[in-house]
């Protein structure tokens, strides 16, 4: 269960923030 | 009518618009029963008139040259059935009412025109002594100011404090107005209080509005400067181009 | 003998099993300092992802523009209030990066015969939000046409 939540809080660091991020960057470039 | 007749045969006052009636012609007007309604009686008038002419025509004809009479008579009788057709139409399409409407229409406003006559002299008289009036106010007010408060050339008076007895407006239709209108000036001077207490209050509103617009630019700049800083922020951390970025991340 | 090496055995097992709970102690420690690590990670990750949906958010309504990551590493940007009359109808079109990494439309739904000049300009210019202005007047007079 742990290591379940791990590779989910390590996805989140390296994917889904990092998009997040850029979208919102994105949105404010536009 | 009456009034025409009486009119035409006495040649006095006579309608422009109408040739004084023939005097033998009353008798028709007479023999037409009052009974009906006028627009018919004058149809009916009309009628009797033109048969009337051609019985008074008939006899000079008669020793005239190739005068036949049937022919006369036909040409009569069918011409006064188209004249009494013509009549019937006018009637009905009101054109008989409407000389009786705008005589009476004249009629009224010649009565009317009369009475409006009557009323102006009466205004105009009233205007006049109301003039008179409002002239010995003005000079009663004249002698009232010392000569030297008398603005120079102006035939204005400045309105001061002066008491006039109600003797001399009495004569002016304004003293029922006058009368019942309240001392304005004596309410002025009671206000005076009020309108103390009411300067107190608009200088301290004045002073508390005041300080609200400095706190408001205080409080404006202030967000002005957290704006600045964060749009400072937020751009430092912006990539050049944030698309790319996102495309490659898998 | 054999009952000095059985004492001998348990005095090893004894401690062998200290060791272990120990160990195991160790473990359970370790277990619940991740375990708080792991949680408080993620939940700081909410939290900025939900600040970031936010402002996503707040940039789509007010943009009527949806920026969406869609599967083969493509972009897809949906324009809404375009038509007057139907403001919900979506008009979209997708953007991926070629072999050369450079900026390739797709999909484009109206198509838009510009979209391909639009394409050059923004690989030459990197103006995005030009781009993106563009694109949407193009779709505009599309519905005015």
């Amino acid at each position: 269960d742990l290591q379940q939540q791990e590779r989910k809080v390590d996805e989140d660091t390296t994917v889904t923030i990092p998009s997040a991020v850029y979208v919102a960057q994105l949105y404010r470039c536009i | 009518r009456q009034s025409w007749r009486r009119a035409s045969v006495k040649e006095i006052n006579r309608r422009m618009s109408l040739a004084p009636f023939h005097p033998g012609i009353t008798e028709l007007s007479r023999s037409i029963s009052l009974k009906l309604a006028e627009s018919k009686r004058l149809g009916a008038l009309l009628l009797s008139s033109f048969q009337f002419s051609v019985e008074k025509l008939e006899p000079f004809l008669k020793n005239t040259k190739e005068f036949s009479l049937e022919c006369f008579r036909e040409k009569a009788s069918s011409l006064s059935e188209e004249l009494k057709r013509f009549t019937d139409r006018l009637e009905s399409d009101g054109t008989l009412q409407k000389c009786f409407v705008e005589d009476s229409e004249e009629k009224t406003s010649e009565f009317s025109l009369e009475t409006s006559v009557a009323e102006v002299k009466e205004y105009m008289a009233k205007f006049s002594v109301e003039r008179q009036t409002w002239d010995q106010l003005l000079q009663q007010y004249q002698k009232e100011i010392p000569p030297d408060e008398m603005p120079r050339g102006s035939s204005e008076t400045k309105i001061t404090e002066i008491k006039v007895d109600p003797a001399t407006y009495l004569g002016s239709s304004q003293k029922e107005v006058l009368n019942t209108k309240p001392d304005y000036q004596e309410i002025l001077r009671n206000q005076n209080q009020v309108f103390a207490c009411m300067e107190l209050v608009m200088d301290e509103l004045q002073g508390s509005v005041k300080q609200l617009q400095a706190f408001m630019d205080e409080s404006t700049q202030y967000l002005q400067k957290v704006s600045v800083q964060l749009k400072k922020r937020s751009m430092e951390q912006l990539d050049s181009s944030p698309a790319r970025k996102l495309l490659k991340l898998h | 003998d054999n009952l000095l090496k059985m004492l001998d055995e348990v005095k090893n097992k004894k401690q062998e099993l200290e060791g272990l709970i120990a160990n195991i102690q160790d473990l359970k420690e370790e277990y619940c300092r991740k375990k708080e690590t792991i949680s408080t990670a993620n939940k700081a990750n909410g939290e900025r992802l939900k600040r970031l949906q936010t402002s996503a958010d707040t940039y789509r309504d007010h943009l009527e523009l949806e920026i969406r990551k869609i599967h083969g590493d493509k972009l897809q940007f949906i324009f809404t209030g375009i038509d007057p009359k139907k403001p919900e109808r979506p008009y979209m079109f997708s953007l991926r990066l070629n072999e050369a990494r450079d900026y390739e439309v797709s999909d484009c739904s109206p198509p838009l015969e510009c979209l391909a000049e639009f394409q050059e300009k923004v690989r030459k210019t990197n103006n995005f939000s030009a781009f993106l202005a563009n694109v949407r007047k193009a779709f505009i007079a599309t519905v005015h046409n």
